[in-house]
C-alpha cells in the first residue's frame, strides 16, 4: 500500500 | 483533506492575508520583523520546489502559489517599498537568522528521510519553519506592547500550527502506515514555541487592554 505521506500537505 | 487540516490552512492563508492588507492598507511594517519573513520566505522556496513537478490537486497547487507570492511580497514591500521601508524598524530587528538557517540546514543534512536533494531541502524548510517565528517573538518583547494587528498575524500562525497537529493525529488514527517524525516533531517544537505567546494574548484578550509581554 502507498505510504501515506505528509508531502501532501503544504 | 481533513476539516483539521482544510482549517489549519485557512487559518495560514489568512495570517499572510491579513499581514499582506496592513501592510498595504496602512503603508507601514511597524513592528514586523522582515528577518522572519525573509526565512518564511525560503521555507516555502524549499519546500514547494515541487510545485512545477508533481501535481497534487489544483488545491495544493493554487494555495502554494498563493502562499509562495504573498511572502516573496511582503519581504519585497518591506525592503524596497518607498514609504513602507521608512517603518521598517532595522536596529530594533537584530535577530541574526543565520544562526537559524546553518543549525536547520545541518540537522536537515543529517536528520531526514531520504539522502536527495529535494529530500534534505524539505526536512530543512520544516526545521527552519519551526525557528522562522523567533526574530518575530523577539522583536515583540523589545517593542513591548504590539497593535493588534501583529497579535492576530501570531496568534493566526500559531492557530494553524495548532490545528496542523490535531490533522496529524487525525491521519495517524485513520491511514495506515501514517508515521512521519520528522515532521511531527518541528510541528510541534514550532508549536510550543507559540505557547507563550498565546497565553499573553489570552490574558491581554480577557482584560482586554494592550497586549503587554513582559520584559
Amino acid at each position: 500500500v502507498k505510504e501515506a505521506s505528509t508531502k501532501d500537505e503544504l | 483533506m481533513n476539516i483539521f487540516r482544510l482549517a489549519g490552512d485557512l487559518t495560514h492563508l489568512a495570517s499572510v492575508l491579513v499581514l499582506l492588507l496592513k501592510i498595504h492598507t496602512i503603508k507601514s511594517c511597524a513592528g514586523i520583523s522582515l528577518k522572519t519573513q525573509e526565512l518564511y520566505a525560503i521555507v516555502f522556496a524549499t519546500r514547494y520546489l515541487d510545485l512545477f513537478t508533481t501535481y497534487i490537486s489544483l488545491y495544493n497547487t493554487l494555495m502554494k502559489l498563493i502562499f509562495l507570492g504573498s511572502s516573496f511580497s511582503i519581504v519585497w514591500y518591506i525592503r524596497k517599498h518607498k514609504i513602507v521601508r521608512r517603518s521598517y524598524d532595522k536596529d530594533q530587528d537584530t535577530f541574526r537568522h543565520y544562526f537559524i538557517v546553518l543549525p536547520c540546514f545541518v540537522l536537515a543534512l543529517i536528520i531526514h528521510e531520504k539522502f536527495t536533494v529535494r529530500e534534505v531541502l524539505w526536512a530543512f524548510s520544516l526545521y527552519l519553519e519551526a525557528v522562522a517565528i523567533l526574530p518575530q517573538l523577539v522583536l515583540l518583547q523589545r517593542t513591548r506592547n504590539i497593535d493588534n494587528l501583529t497579535g492576530q498575524y501570531v496568534f493566526l500562525l500559531g492557530a494553524y500550527r495548532a490545528l496542523y497537529i490535531l490533522n496529524w493525529i487525525y491521519r495517524y488514527f485513520t491511514e495506515p502506515h501514517f508515521v512521519h517524525w520528522i515532521t511531527w516533531i518541528s510541528g510541534l517544537v514550532q508549536t510550543l514555541l507559540y505557547a507563550d505567546f498565546f497565553y499573553y494574548y489570552f490574558q491581554s484578550m480577557k482584560n482586554n487592554g494592550k497586549l503587554q509581554l513582559p520584559a
